[in-house]
């Protein structure tokens, strides 16, 4: 990957399993 | 004016006292010291099915903090319990039977909050001794208010110190400082002599 | 000299603003806060297989820190995303749109390390703000230089205020101190203003 060169999102890089926590309506209650 | 030593003396003091709960004082709530959350009687989780755990792309869950936060130390903005509306009751179990002495309710400070207020932070609150946790109404240890603007940690002394002891409280929180949908608890603390 | 009064006053501001996260600023990239990680494109985790997780001695997987733990604030030694090599890049979903107007990238100090260097801290970095997770090339907010020699917390401002506001920024490491196979990312966050 060049730095700021374009970027290798095509490659699927080995994904890790992780637990993914993404919020779909709103932030949480602060 | 002080000399260097003193000041070194005033600072080590400062952080001892932090480094120790930021009180110095046991707090009989704390969950990982023997405290417990018995219930939310007349309150409602606030559910925002917002935070969506996932796991290869496939939805497992939807997480939300429990009650349990409440007498648990991590104070960073969202690790708060909400529940609906303005008013809200915690029955907690103490670590210990204690007589009563002291309160504090702890919120985020107004500079960390993402929306620049923390009008979900409680503001007219009481506290109650039970004998047990169905007891509708117990013995009222002090009414207090949370102010928005003082500090992020309010201690608040019992007004006398109760002759009963108590091994079971209930934090009713009466009003909030205008937030719509929810009234958000970071942490709430009890201090106390132990019986002997 | 100052009097006692004054150093009293001293301290508490220190720890006042130690106790706000130690920069007294909102962190919108926090995930506690709402911030999310939305993708680790062109990185790949390093994969070390070293912490095996057992039960009644027998082997169930293999822990690895996620990329989740650079936006939560826990900072000791190994809480940190490592990824191989040192370019590696962090998409990541801000908790509100904002005008960015600041970074801080943390690591742990060398006092810390086991090794006794912070070879794996990230060097060279830069910052772009994303329409959406997918655009290549987002808008450049700045580039910085992590000193290894400097503190821990080290808060950088956006040479200047973008005109637009977002809600998307990924973080680019283009180099690190030294480290022949792996990057650790302990803890980034994002300063600004929200849109109003």
């Amino acid at each position: 990957t060049q730095s700021g060169g374009p970027c290798c999102s095509l490659i699927r890089l080995a994904r890790t399993p992780y637990l993914v926590l993404s919020y779909v309506n709103g932030p949480p209650p602060i | 004016g002080i000399t260097e030593a003193q000041a070194h003396v005033i600072v080590n003091n400062a952080l001892k006292l932090y480094s120790q709960d930021k009180t110095g004082m046991v707090d009989f709530a704390l969950e990982s010291g023997g405290g417990s959350v018995l219930s939310t009687r007349c309150s409602e989780t606030y559910e925002t099915k917002t935070a969506l755990v996932s796991l290869f792309g496939v939805p497992l869950w939807y997480f939300s903090q429990s009650p349990r936060v409440v007498i648990q130390p991590d104070m960073y903005p969202g690790n708060c319990w909400a529940f609906r509306g303005s008013q809200g009751y915690l029955v907690v179990r103490l670590s210990m039977k204690i007589h009563p002495t002291g309160f504090a309710l702890e919120h985020i400070p107004k500079a960390l909050s993402p929306t620049g207020n923390i009008s979900s932070a409680p503001k007219d609150f009481a506290v109650y001794g039970l004998e047990n946790e169905y007891e509708e109404e117990g013995e009222l240890l002090g009414q207090f208010v949370y102010d928005q603007e003082g500090e992020s940690l309010q201690v608040f002394r019992a007004p006398k110190r109760p002759e009963r002891a108590f091994q079971i409280v209930e934090l009713r929180v009466l009003s909030n400082w205008g937030h719509p949908e929810y009234t958000c608890l970071y942490r709430f603390r009890v201090h106390g002599e132990p019986i002997k």
